[in-house]
């Protein structure tokens, strides 16, 4: 399960965070908590995107997907020099 | 750079460009490999305060403190926790967990665009001068983005993150991958938000030219840099045994070859694998080779490394020769034995020779630097071309700019050919690619921030595209180097930039937030996808007709459908007066009897600030044609003194 773990970068309606959390950083972790155990931030945006990246398998990714307030749940990209 | 100032006239711009304080309170972010403080071209000399706005910082890590950072290189911080959660934590003794560049190209780019003036800059004695930036008195932050294993967008989106937090005016990424959607891609989502916070992001094009639809970057909202030649050359001509002679180009600089020619040999008969005349690694018979000039053909490995390989296999020399996915393209690189690069048509011509004559012999003449080189600008084979395989309405890229054979500052934890066996040491270094041109227009973005405060990113783009340039001075349309044929928009988009001109464009072509939302709704994207990429709900209103082609854009891209489509297409465009009053006539040009063009009103009356819209009519005369077929035109706007034009592709 850790080795099929990939990074993906959560997109988030933010307007939709439930009022139970006074900051998004704690939705996230929240959000991330009820589809894995392990699973922790890697960075959270506020700026360039509203979201988060974390290191998920593909089931718990699709997991997250489907929760409310979560737009798209992105697999990490590689870029290169030009 | 040494000569790209003089190329694009900056060295005559002083009164354009005062050394005021708005020029120094512009502040130049750029997302690469991080940042080689000692570099000359970060010298504070005279610079005043850091601006007031600026939240940034020098981070501390590997080799790099604060204390390397000054009021020219106000920023420096490094990114890897994404690089780190995919390959495992990072190699210190490999690399620097630091904003320390460990591989030159960041410091490349940033000194080009930045970097302050430095007399008596060269490489080996090439290409020398005195080195600056585009905008000397610009301010640099360095985002680390970009590791020995490559750019993760976890971390270029951290790094755009923390650009728009610390306030930067310009972001320069030389960078790209794929072709996402817009709302997949992390660089086009990064830079819609620093966009809507006034900062205008310049972004290479990409280097997969000259395969058409192989743009990277292409969102609206992003300026898409691709790449021009200077008029600077670096000639190493082959003479073969029957006295002919091939040009070539060359930055060698050590033991010269003897004076006599010397056995040349084709590395594809010295070699026992079918892959031999690439001169791969351990392909080489030394037998073969020893004491000999190498001819081996380019693809699959990098330039410099064959010359590695020839000369670890007992090679004199090497001529390193095109084939036809390079064409007469040359790019000079710093090898390390005597070698020179050749077009593909010189190569064909040498190889005929190797193939005749039993006992082949060579002399390779290094003649150092040359400058006048006409025509110039040229196109660069391997800049990446239209059309926009994501948004074909959207005509990319959107200018081109100096990215062939470009000296800036570089990193003295590297060699100038990048590779490991490179124990050389430079100040400088000379490379190509639109990572080169990307830096260029973000310096000279600057500049005009610099003068244009007020300016919108759109409003700064639309006067580097509607300045640019496509013909030489002698009227002859600027060329593609890798057809030797005139280049056209799908290469060069609006032509080449002319900073100068770029300062008072009379008109410019304005885009808000608004304006790009509203053409995501003409896309079709879902309420999803637009808060995505947006972060905000935004209703596309359902009553409300939405189009791409009127998006206010400095460009025209008119799409005909081959089949059953209407065989008019109209666009609508605004013009914001940017100088003083006048009356703007407009004029169009075409190459094509394919397609008829009408503007209307076709004289537009300003008065200082005013906006006045304007709809062009594009009428397909052929009808529904079953081919896919481009032809291309320009429309100008002129008053006597500006001219504002604009490239416009049609495609069937």
């Amino acid at each position: 399960s850790l080795a099929e773990k990939k990074t993906y970068i959560v997109h988030v309606a933010k307007s939709e965070m439930p009022e139970s959390f006074n900051h998004h950083t704690l939705w996230y972790e929240s959000s991330l908590n009820s589809v894995s155990d392990s699973a922790q931030l890697i960075y959270t945006y506020d700026n360039a995107i509203h979201g988060f990246a974390t290191r998920l398998t593909p089931e718990e990714a699709s997991s997250l997907e489907s929760q409310t307030g979560i737009l798209a749940v992105l697999p990490e990209m590689k870029y290169e020099l030009h | 750079t040494t000569r790209t100032p003089q190329f694009l006239g900056l060295d005559k711009s002083a009164d354009l460009f005062p050394e005021s304080s708005s020029s120094s309170d512009v502040i130049v972010g750029v997302l690469d490999t991080g940042i080689w403080p000692e570099s000359k071209s970060f010298d504070d000399t005279g610079m005043g305060p850091i601006p007031a706005t600026w939240k940034g910082e020098c981070e501390t890590g590997t080799n790099f403190t604060t204390a390397n950072c000054n009021r020219k290189l106000i920023g420096a911080r490094f990114f890897s926790k994404g690089y780190e959660a995919m390959l495992g934590p990072i190699d210190e003794s490999k690399e620097s967990k630091s904003p320390r560049d460990d591989d030159g190209h960041g410091t490349h780019t940033a000194t080009t665009a930045s970097g302050s003036v430095v007399p008596g800059a060269s490489l080996f004695g090439f290409a020398p001068g005195t080195a600056r930036g585009m905008a000397t008195r610009s301010r640099v932050a360095a985002y680390k983005v970009c590791w020995l294993g490559g750019c993760f967008s976890s971390d270029i989106l951290a790094a755009i993150e923390q650009a728009i937090i610390d306030n930067v005016n310009v972001l320069s990424l030389s960078l790209g991958g794929g072709m996402s959607d817009y709302y997949r891609d992390s660089v086009a989502i990064g830079s819609f938000a620093a966009m809507e916070k006034g900062i205008l992001i310049s972004c290479s094009a990409g280097n997969a030219g000259p395969s058409s639809y192989s743009l990277s970057n292409v969102a609206p909202w992003i300026t898409t840099v691709g790449a021009g030649t200077l008029d600077r050359d670096f000639p190493a001509e082959v003479i073969i045994g029957n006295g002919k002679n091939y040009s070539g180009v060359s930055l060698y600089r050590g033991h010269a070859l003897p004076d006599t020619p010397l056995p040349f040999i084709y590395a594809g008969n010295a070699s026992n694998s079918s892959s031999g005349n690439l001169c791969m690694m351990g392909t080489l018979t030394p037998e073969k080779v020893a004491g000999k000039i190498v001819l081996c053909d380019r693809g699959v490995s990098a330039r410099v490394q064959k010359g590695v390989v020839v000369k670890s296999a007992g090679g004199l020399g090497m001529v390193l020769a095109n084939t036809p996915a390079n064409g007469e393209e040359l790019v000079a690189d710093a090898h390390l034995l005597p070698a020179t690069a050749v077009g593909e048509k010189e190569g064909d011509a040498i190889k005929k020779y190797l193939f005749s004559d039993p006992n082949p012999t060579v002399k390779i003449v290094f003649q150092g630097t040359k400058v006048g080189i006409q025509p110039s600008p040229v196109v660069a084979a391997f800049s990446s071309r239209g059309p926009n395989s994501i948004t074909p309405q959207i005509l990319k890229p959107d200018l081109i700019a100096p990215g062939v054979n470009i000296l800036a500052g570089w990193s003295k934890n590297v060699g100038p050919t990048g590779l490991a066996s490179d124990n050389r040491r430079v100040d400088f270094n000379i490379i190509s690619g639109t990572s080169m041109s990307c830096p260029h227009v973000s310096g000279l973005a600057a500049l005009i921030k610099s003068a244009h405060p007020d300016w919108s990113p759109a409003a700064v783009r639309s006067a580097l595209m509607t300045t640019a340039y496509t013909a030489y001075k002698n009227g002859l349309s600027l060329k593609d180097s890798a057809t030797g044929k005139q280049s056209t928009p799908f290469d060069h988009g609006a032509g080449h930039v002319d900073p100068i001109s770029a300062v008072n464009p009379g008109l410019v072509y304005d885009l808000t937030v608004d304006d790009y939302l509203s053409f995501l709704c003409a896309l079709n994207y879902s309420a999803v996808q637009i808060t995505t990429l947006a972060r905000r709900k935004f209703q596309c209103e359902p009553s409300k007709k939405y189009n791409v082609n009127d998006l206010n854009y400095p460009s025209f891209a008119v799409l005909f459908q081959t089949t059953g489509g209407a065989n008019i297409v109209k666009h609508t465009r605004v013009l914001t007066n940017v100088g003083p009053a006048s009356v703007y006539n407009s004029s169009v040009t075409s190459d094509s009897s394919l397609v008829k063009i009408s503007v209307e009103p076709q004289v537009l009356s300003f008065r200082e600030n005013e906006k006045k819209s304007y709809t062009v009519t594009f009428t397909s005369t052929s009808g529904a044609t079953t081919q896919s077929v481009n032809s291309f035109a320009r429309l100008e706007w002129l008053d006597g003194k500006n001219v504002v034009g604009s490239p416009i592709s049609i495609s069937w």
